[in-house]
C-alpha cells in the first residue's frame, strides 16, 4: 500500500505540491535533470493557474495569500480535475 | 456541475446503503440521522430511493477511518481532507469514507483549533454527490464545490447547480409516479372498495389489500380499531405499539373469526364492532361488551345495508363504507342522512 510520505520541514511548498498532485494531477516526476528544475517550475505554475481558475481566483500562477487560504480550507479528498 | 468520464450512474433507482463503521465522536443514532438527512437532500430532487440494509454488499457503504484505510487515498490527519467518495459502480463504487482524525459533530460548526468543518451532514451530502455520479462544481454555492460550504446558518440544501447536475443524470422526482398512484386509486373497481378505515391524528387512513391511502382533512381525532381476522393491533404514530392481541379479550364469541369494521363514539364512550350481519357494542369505560349483543345491523341502523366493510367517525357523524358507497349515519337522529360514493373520499 501507498504509505504517506512524512511531510518535509518546508511544509508549505511540499504540502502545496501534495495538494496540486492530489487534486490537479501535478506530475513532476517525468523530467530528467537539468531540465527538471526549469520544466517543473513551469508545470507547477500551470497547475497553480489551473487551481486558481477552478476556484475563480486571479490566475497569477504563484502562491499568493488568497490561493494559500483556499488550499488550507477543509475540503473533499476527490480530485477537482481528471477525476 | 460536472460528471465522471462516461457519466457512470446507478441503473436501479432503489439504492441500498449501510454504515459499516461509526465514529466514536457521535451517538450512533446521530450518525444515522445525519446520513439520512444527507440522503434525503438527493432523493427529494430525484426519483431515487435509499434503503438502509445491514450488509456490506450495499451499493453505498459509509465508514470512518484514519490515514491508510484500504484504498489508495490515505487520509491526512486532522484538517485538510475530511472525506472522499467513489463514483457509482460495483464493490467500492459509491462508497463514502470519512476521516476519523476529524472531530465529527451533528451540528454545523467549526472545530476552531483544527480550523476544520466537521459537521457530518454537509460533508456526507457532498460525498453522496460523488456516490451518485457528480464530480466537483465550480459554483461556490454548490454542495459539490470542493471546499465544504460555509453554511453556518442557512438551511442546508442543494443549490440549483447541484439540482441541475443530478437531474441530468436521474431526472426529477417521480411526479409521474404520484399521479400514477393517484390514477390507480381512482381505478379502484373492487366490489368492496375498502377493507378498513381509521383516523390517525388529522388524517383519514383507508386500507385496501396492501395499499393504504391517507386523506388529510379538518377532522376531530377519533379512534378506531382496524381489525384483521381474530387479531387486532394498537397503533400509535404509525409505530406498532403492542404485540398482536386477541379480539376474544373484548368478549367476542369464539365463533367470530374476524371483525369487519369498528368505530368509536366518544359521546357515549362506546365502540361498535361490525361482524357480518351483526354488530356488537363495547363499553370502553367498563371495558366489556354491553349485554344483549350481538344484534342485527338492519334492525338498528336504519338505511344501512346488511353488512359493513369499514367505519369511521367524522365531524359528529358515523360513516359506514359498504361496497362502493359510504353512508353518513347521524347517531342522534338514528338514520342515514347522506350517501356518498366511496371513491370521493380519495378525491376521485
Amino acid at each position: 500500500f501507498y504509505t504517506p510520505r512524512p511531510k518535509r520541514p518546508d511544509l508549505n511548498s511540499s504540502s502545496q505540491q501534495d495538494y496540486l498532485k492530489r487534486f490537479y494531477s501535478l506530475n513532476l516526476g517525468d523530467h530528467r535533470p537539468p531540465v527538471r528544475s526549469v520544466r517543473s517550475a513551469s508545470t507547477m505554475e500551470e497547475k497553480i493557474q489551473e487551481m486558481q481558475n477552478f476556484f475563480g481566483l486571479k490566475e497569477t500562477g504563484n502562491m499568493d495569500p488568497h490561493t494559500l487560504n483556499v488550499m488550507k480550507e477543509a475540503r473533499c479528498g476527490d480530485p477537482d480535475v481528471d477525476n | 456541475f460536472a460528471f465522471y468520464p462516461n457519466r457512470p450512474k446507478w441503473k436501479n433507482h432503489i439504492i441500498t446503503y449501510t454504515i459499516a463503521r461509526y465514529t466514536p465522536d457521535m451517538k450512533k443514532e446521530d450518525v444515522e440521522k445525519s446520513v439520512r438527512s444527507a440522503l434525503k437532500m438527493w432523493s427529494d430532487a430525484t426519483p431515487l430511493k435509499f434503503i438502509k440494509i445491514n450488509h456490506r454488499k450495499a451499493d453505498i457503504v459509509f465508514s470512518f477511518s484514519r490515514r491508510t484505510h484500504g484504498d489508495f487515498f490515505p487520509f491526512d490527519g486532522p484538517g485538510g481532507v475530511l472525506a472522499h467518495a467513489f463514483m457509482p459502480g460495483m464493490g467500492m463504487g459509491g462508497d463514502v469514507h470519512f476521516d476519523e482524525d476529524e472531530t465529527w459533530t451533528m451540528t454545523l460548526g467549526k472545530n476552531w483549533e483544527l480550523n476544520t468543518y466537521s459537521d457530518l451532514l454537509s460533508v456526507a451530502a457532498h460525498e453522496l454527490g460523488h456516490s451518485l455520479g457528480l464530480t466537483h462544481s465550480r459554483d461556490p454555492s454548490a454542495i459539490m464545490y470542493p471546499n465544504y460550504r460555509h453554511q453556518s446558518d442557512a438551511k442546508y440544501s442543494l443549490s440549483n447547480d447541484d439540482v441541475r447536475g443530478i437531474q441530468t443524470l436521474y431526472g426529477g422526482p417521480n411526479k409521474k409516479m404520484e399521479t400514477q398512484v393517484a390514477s390507480k386509486k381512482c381505478d379502484l373497481t373492487f366490489p368492496q372498495l375498502f377493507d378498513a378505515v381509521t383516523l390517525i391524528e388529522n388524517e383519514i387512513c383507508f386500507f385496501k389489500n396492501r395499499y393504504n391511502v391517507f386523506i388529510s382533512s379538518q377532522i376531530d381525532a377519533a379512534y378506531d380499531i382496524p381489525a384483521k381476522g381474530h387479531k387486532y393491533w394498537v397503533v400509535e404514530q404509525l409505530k406498532m405499539k403492542s404485540r398482536a392481541g386477541s379480539i376474544y379479550e373484548y368478549g367476542f364469541s369464539s365463533r367470530v373469526r374476524r371483525v369487519d369494521a369498528a368505530v368509536h363514539v366518544s359521546e357515549y364512550g362506546k365502540t361498535m364492532f361490525f361482524v357480518g350481519e351483526f354488530y356488537y357494542r363495547y363499553d370502553e369505560h367498563n371495558r366489556r361488551m354491553d349485554p344483549g349483543f350481538p344484534r342485527l345491523i338492519r334492525n338498528d341502523w336504519s338505511g344501512v345495508p346488511r353488512r359493513v366493510d369499514a367505519a369511521f367517525k367524522l365531524q359528529g357523524s358515523i360513516f359506514l363504507l359498504c361496497g362502493t358507497k359510504s353512508y353518513q349515519y347521524d347517531f342522534r337522529q338514528k338514520q342515514v342522512v347522506n350517501v356518498i360514493p366511496g371513491k370521493s373520499w380519495l378525491g376521485c
